[in-house]
């Protein structure tokens, strides 16, 4: 997950549901909220974790459909390495 | 077990030698059973808290760990185990329900999922059951149940994280859930199942938006947790039918429960809203379990003045 990060997005039409739908099936992205592309809908919240080979594109096609984004986690192994720690001795 | 920190993750191995001496250091009160097997022939436990009594009691079950990467769901689980034995002498709510219900929590129910979580891949949500010559791998477990499986929310396709199996029930997970809560559904008057993220309370059904019969008393209890959680801690859930305020699926532990007769079925949805999502820092644990242990309570306590 290095470099993997999750977007916020709202979608505001029915075109920006349908793009990101169309994101999510030809990228493969994982959504996080909701689990299927069919209930992405406008006005609703939308988090979607994408993997680092990738978040230039999606950022890039995102800013050409004019659909604004936040960046919820800027790095997924980052938040990982932090919630696990790899000395399990200490958890003792 | 003394010094065990409830305040981290902890991988099965932690958690199984946790229950062994959670029921050793408290056999008056705790005992552990075989629930059944994983795909990968992992035995599943459950704890059943139960204050010695001649008298016959009704039963609240609660479920942790269906999907992998919700870590704090596990966690969840035995904090509210210790929350119970540490406080069921000294406060009286919890000393007055114990005397009528007996507790059983699962603390890890897909536990080949939880294990690769931690070893392989931490996003990972579905058992491990392999599909297609095993180039493919698990199920939903909150997809497989006999509640309008298959029709709903759910895929087909074994890669996707929602595939709902090749049938109801068609994980040994599954199985081993149904095959209890059948023999005992006369006496489970309340069944939760504990999940993250987003912070639901969540009522049936996913499959329908037609209303269960107690649909009223099931919201009506909902929003009283959710009030005392707020009030007391001032974190907002949002109660509702799952189909309304979610999003449709079909298969789930909690519709099934509700299904089958048991009145009360919740499922939480426990922190954050989305700063975090399924990789809760280990930092949110303890104001996560506090604030949920009220709202659980809450809810048995509800259950069992009724």
């Amino acid at each position: 997950y290095n470099g993997d990060q999750v977007l916020h997005i709202v979608p505001e039409t029915l075109q920006q549901v349908q793009h990101l739908q169309h994101l999510h099936s030809t990228l493969l992205l994982d959504l996080w909220k909701p689990l299927l592309p069919e209930d992405i809908q406008a006005g609703e919240d939308l988090h979607i974790r994408v993997p680092a080979s990738l978040v230039q594109e999606v950022k890039d096609s995102l800013d050409q459909h004019t659909i604004s984004y936040k960046i919820l986690i800027h790095d997924v192994q980052e938040l990982v390495d932090q919630s696990a720690p790899k000395d399990t001795s200490s958890r003792n | 077990p003394e010094n065990y920190n409830y305040t981290q993750y902890h991988p099965m191995e932690e958690i199984y030698t946790w229950m062994a001496q959670i029921q050793k250091s408290n056999s008056e009160l705790v005992t552990q059973h075989y629930l059944g097997e994983t795909v990968e022939n992992r035995t599943i436990y459950y704890l059943q808290i139960s204050q010695p009594s001649d008298r016959t009691k009704k039963i609240i079950w609660m479920d942790c760990g269906i999907h992998a990467r919700e870590w704090i769901s596990p966690a969840f689980c035995q904090w509210f185990v210790k929350e119970i034995l540490q406080n069921y002498e000294s406060d009286p709510k919890i000393r007055k329900f114990l005397q009528n219900l007996d507790l059983y929590i699962l603390p890890v129910l897909n536990i080949d999922g939880y294990i690769y979580s931690w070893e392989t891949a931490r996003l990972w949500r579905k058992n491990r059951s392999p599909h297609l010559n095993g180039t493919c791998y698990g199920t939903d477990l909150n997809r497989n149940f006999n509640s309008s499986w298959g029709t709903l929310g759910v895929s087909y396709n074994c890669s996707s994280e929602i595939f709902c199996g090749t049938g109801p029930e068609s994980e040994p997970e599954t199985r081993a859930v149904v095959q209890l809560i059948e023999r005992k559904k006369s006496d489970i008057l309340c069944y939760l199942t504990i999940h993250s993220y987003g912070q639901y309370i969540l009522t049936p059904y996913g499959s329908t938006t037609e209303p269960p019969s107690n649909n009223e008393e099931l919201m009506h209890v909902a929003q009283t947790a959710a009030a005392a959680l707020r009030e007391k801690y001032g974190t907002s859930y949002e109660v509702g039918s799952t189909s309304l305020i979610l999003y449709s699926n079909s298969g789930s532990s909690r519709d099934w429960a509700h299904m089958i007769g048991i009145p009360f079925s919740y499922t939480f949805e426990l922190r954050d809203k989305g700063t975090y999502g399924f990789i809760l820092p280990a930092d949110q644990i303890q104001p996560t379990c506090e604030e949920t242990m009220l709202a659980v309570t809450t809810i048995i306590e509800y259950v069992d003045q009724k």
